[in-house]
């Protein structure tokens, strides 16, 4: 029910009251509140250009690394991309706050960067880093 | 150091101060695998890098076709297009086959008109490649020696001999056999292979030396070069490299040998990623029986 949740509005009382009965006393809006908070890609640039890196550095002038960041709490709804693992996670540190902790967010699907520079020989390397970029983000 | 506000700009969060800048560029080092700044020599021009008269010579040049080639596949894996580099540097299906194998390609520049205290006075036909900064833990995948030959200057350089003697054969090509020779020890030479060249042909050529790099790389004191010698197909009669056409290190910047070698990586997956050491837990601390096979858990 999710995506239902995300196109009311917050003005919208009678439809937020029926909601609260229809979800049981849980406030979508709370969990709007919180899916601000979750776990999701966010975006980090590495610019070679800002690092003054242009004389050794051929290509690219930077990448997009990204990070993960936000929080894996109860509900995990499909947009966090929580794997079966992290909703037994999430079930057993609700039972135990305090010693289970919560799933992590953490990066599920990464790619490669190629990087072309000069070396102190004046060589030239082209060389692929996996895993170097974050594509998506998700509850482990 | 910047974040994202969440919708799609990135602010300023904080100034870094000088040793904060260092470190942070230490540390993006290391992710590269690399120990320190690279100084080259050559710097590169400012401005519109990859543009295609930037004044690079052919070393780098290669590498950039290459790089401009490369494409993102859905999967996120990044993928050679080889249209580019097989229209400018004639790259063969192999070659394409090697370059989506590498996990690292390398352009070496020519340095052997450089080298002093050698008795192979040919400087023209004589190679030597830098293999400091090949990275440890790499497997050679193959490398070439790429030569350009240029048609203008065969006709240029072909005394009047020669040409009275092409007349002579009257339209019988006049080709020419290329031969590389690894040199030894005293100057000796190694076969490594050798090619013909039609009369007629022009643009790059690549001889497989895969072989001497692999033992230079085992053994850098036996790296004393390449030597390229030129014979008329028909007599066996040596001719210099100019009269062949092949461009050397006084011509066109952007036709000059070059040596390319691809490697694959030989580091495990885990350290490959992060470009260094991984510390590996006490073997007591793992019960796992995925862990097992001595590989480094993640």
């Amino acid at each position: 029910r999710s995506s239902r949740i995300r196109r009311q509005t917050p003005n919208n009382n009678k439809k937020r009251s029926k909601d609260n009965e229809e979800f049981g006393g849980w406030n979508p809006y709370a969990d709007a509140r919180l899916s601000r908070r979750s776990c999701q890609k966010k975006n980090l640039y590495v610019s070679f250009r800002d690092l003054g890196w242009q004389d050794w550095i051929i290509a690219p002038d930077g990448y997009a690394a990204s990070y993960c960041n936000g929080e894996c709490s109860f509900p995990l709804n499909a947009h966090m991309n929580a794997s079966n693992h992290a909703i037994v996670q999430t079930l057993v540190h609700l039972m135990n706050p305090y010693r289970v902790p919560k799933p992590c967010c953490a990066p599920i699907k990464l790619s490669s960067i190629s990087v072309l520079y000069f070396d102190d020989n004046s060589n030239v390397i082209l060389k692929k880093y996996r895993n170097m970029v974050v594509k998506s983000c998700g509850c482990h | 150091f910047y974040y994202d506000n969440g919708v799609d700009q990135t602010v300023v969060h904080k100034h870094l101060n000088k040793r904060e800048k260092k470190e942070m560029q230490s540390e993006i080092l290391h992710l590269l695998g690399l120990e320190h700044r690279p100084r080259p020599v050559l710097m590169l021009p400012s401005k519109k890098k990859l543009e295609v008269d930037d004044g690079l010579s052919s070393a780098p040049r290669f590498l950039i076709d290459v790089y401009q080639s490369l494409t993102e596949e859905d999967s996120g894996e990044l993928k050679l297009t080889p249209d580019l580099i097989e229209r400018e540097f004639n790259v063969s299906d192999s070659d394409v086959h090697s370059m989506d194998e590498a996990d690292i390609i390398m352009s070496f520049v020519n340095r052997g008109q450089h080298l002093h205290g050698i008795r192979h006075h040919h400087s023209f036909g004589r190679f030597w490649f830098d293999l400091s900064e090949v990275p440890a833990q790499t497997t050679v995948i193959s490398a070439e020696l790429r030569l350009y030959i240029n048609l203008t200057m065969v006709q240029e350089n072909m005394n009047t001999t020669e040409k009275a003697d092409e007349e002579e054969t009257e339209g019988k090509s006049q080709n020419f056999s290329i031969t590389v020779y690894e040199i030894g020890l005293e100057d000796s030479l190694i076969y490594i292979d050798s090619m013909e060249i039609d009369s007629h042909q022009e643009g790059w050529v690549a001889v497989n030396v895969s072989v001497p790099l692999q033992k230079w790389l085992v053994n850098p004191e036996e790296n004393f070069g390449l030597q390229l010698v030129c014979r008329l197909s028909t007599s066996g009669k040596q001719i210099s490299a100019r009269e062949v056409g092949l461009v050397g290190s006084h011509g066109n910047d952007k036709l000059q040998p070059f040596m390319v070698a691809f490697f694959r990586s030989s580091m495990p997956s885990t350290q490959k990623q992060l470009g260094q050491q991984l510390p590996v837990p006490p073997k007591e601390l793992i019960d796992d029986e995925d862990f097992e096979n001595d590989e480094v858990p993640k």
